[in-house]
């Protein structure tokens, strides 16, 4: 799921 | 992570610390949207739902347990607080901010990043978070004069999400190359509408003069 960069973001 | 984002969550955290300070240094919270407030915390818990599922770093989650909590006591403070809640400007803080739920939700819906809950949530949360603005907007505007402290508050919440946008801009090219189009038209939007409040702030900053936003 952490390839969508997106979601290591606030 | 880099330093266009780092920027952007410091921006974000100061902009919290900011109306923390006012709010316990002043006991007042005049001149803040409860409403606003109140939007906030749905934005951070539906976006965090992963907080316990998904590890990313040590600072991802510390930083979300930071938002969560400063916005759910921020709230607290406006409604509960013996001496904070007597201050609150209740009849000029009248945006129907729950007519913003619905429209999010269902954009959410019909536009969300993947067809999950947790997805859905997330997607509504970013679109929320592009509109939790205007009732404070609003009540600046019915504000006779806006203290340094509110007017602070204001201007780091909309520099931090332009901050993001640079950072999405050089994520795109040095990284993953894709169109993000959800965080990225909400952001765009967001910041948008911080637009006449960033004019008339920074002129008040540079004619030292009170910040006054025009009716």
């Amino acid at each position: 799921p952490l390839d969508r960069p997106m979601h290591d973001e606030l | 992570m880099n330093i266009f984002r780092l920027a952007g969550d410091m921006t974000h955290l100061l902009s919290i610390v900011v109306l923390l300070l006012k709010i316990r240094t002043t006991k007042s919270c005049a001149g803040i949207s409860l409403k606003t407030q109140e939007l906030y915390v749905i934005v951070f818990i539906t976006r965090y739902l992963d907080l316990f599922t998904r590890y990313v770093s040590f600072y991802n989650t510390a930083m979300k347990l930071v938002f969560i909590g400063t916005s759910v006591a921020i709230v607290w403070y406006m409604r509960l607080h013996k001496v904070v809640k007597q201050t609150y400007s209740r009849d000029e803080d009248t945006f129907k901010h729950y007519l913003l739920i619905p429209p999010c939700f269902i954009l959410a819906l019909l536009i969300p990043l993947e067809f999950t809950v947790t997805e859905i949530l997330w997607s509504f949360s970013i679109y929320l978070e592009a509109v939790a603005i205007l009732p404070q907007l609003l009540l600046l505007q019915r504000s006779s004069n806006i203290d340094n402290l509110t007017g602070s508050y204001v201007f780091l919440l909309g520099a931090y999400r332009a901050l993001y946008i640079v950072n999405w801009v050089y994520r795109f090219f040095t990284e993953t190359h894709k169109i993000r189009w959800i965080p990225w038209i909400s952001g765009l939007v967001q910041t948008a509408l911080y637009a006449d409040f960033f004019y008339y702030y920074i002129k008040s900053w540079k004619n030292h003069e009170k910040l006054r936003l025009p009716a």
